[in-house]
């Protein structure tokens, strides 16, 4: 399954 | 009155709200860019990406324990919420006036897009209540956070979580009305009519996307995971 992108920017650190 | 905890509650998610907004260099591209149906197409699907990266944003600095749900939860979350809380975001702009006549342009934009008419015409009457409204900057912000946090949304597994997390803001809400409009006891219970009004451009959409598609418009990676478009 394609990797979630709303996965990676949640789990980002914010205000990244 | 708020107490102590909500005051904090609404200090954190009215910052939150006042720090992720659309970058200046697309809103000014509203101004700049050609005015073919293809450029405002692009246009407005660059801007919704920002929107999704900015509800993202905001999301993860809401206080009141977003961060505590499991990850699934968040994702389901944000793709029930993305395109409520873009028609949000988008009405204020409406409400504000951008500076330079941007609103104008954007509202031209809108309507010259390849969108038809059957969804402009409530997009727009959206837009109009929300500005009747008068709402403040917090009512903004609070009234966002609500409409992701609705445990009501596909594939949501800890309801329960969801629903405390909607609840402890729908109460600083509900004081917040009472006390920045202490002469509209309905305002509140209107406020709130908006989050049904959200759901029903959010049925639109859906059908928006659809025509769009069969037109052969082709959206990024990111719009086709949080609007579910194969």
């Amino acid at each position: 399954e394609e990797p979630s992108l709303l996965k990676k920017l949640l789990l980002a650190p914010p205000n990244s | 009155e708020l107490s102590q905890d909500q005051q904090t509650l609404l200090t954190y998610v009215l910052d939150a709200y006042n720090k992720h907004r659309i970058p200046s260099d697309i809103s000014k591209k509203l101004l700049q860019e050609q005015y073919s149906r293809e450029e405002n197409f692009l246009l407005l699907t660059e801007m919704a990406t920002s929107h999704v990266q900015v509800l993202v944003e905001f999301t993860k600095n809401i206080p009141a324990g977003f961060q505590t749900l499991d990850h699934e939860d968040q994702i389901a979350l944000l793709k029930g919420s993305a395109v409520e809380a873009m028609f949000l975001r988008s009405a204020q702009s409406f409400t504000k006036k951008l500076p330079h006549g941007h609103t104008e342009m954007l509202e031209e934009r809108i309507r010259k897009s390849g969108i038809s008419e059957e969804f402009i015409v409530p997009m727009f009457n959206f837009y109009k209540s929300i500005r009747e409204l008068q709402m403040m900057q917090e009512e903004h912000a609070l009234l966002t956070a609500i409409t992701i946090l609705s445990p009501d949304r596909p594939y949501i597994r800890d309801q329960q979580a969801v629903e405390q997390l909607q609840e402890a803001m729908l109460e600083v809400l509900r004081k917040v009305c009472k006390l920045k409009h202490p002469q509209e006891p309905q305002h509140f219970a209107r406020l709130l009519g908006r989050l049904t009004e959200l759901r029903t451009l959010h049925h639109h959409h859906a059908e928006m996307l659809e025509s769009w598609r069969m037109s052969d418009h082709k959206f990024n990676p990111l719009l086709c995971e949080i609007w579910d478009v194969q």
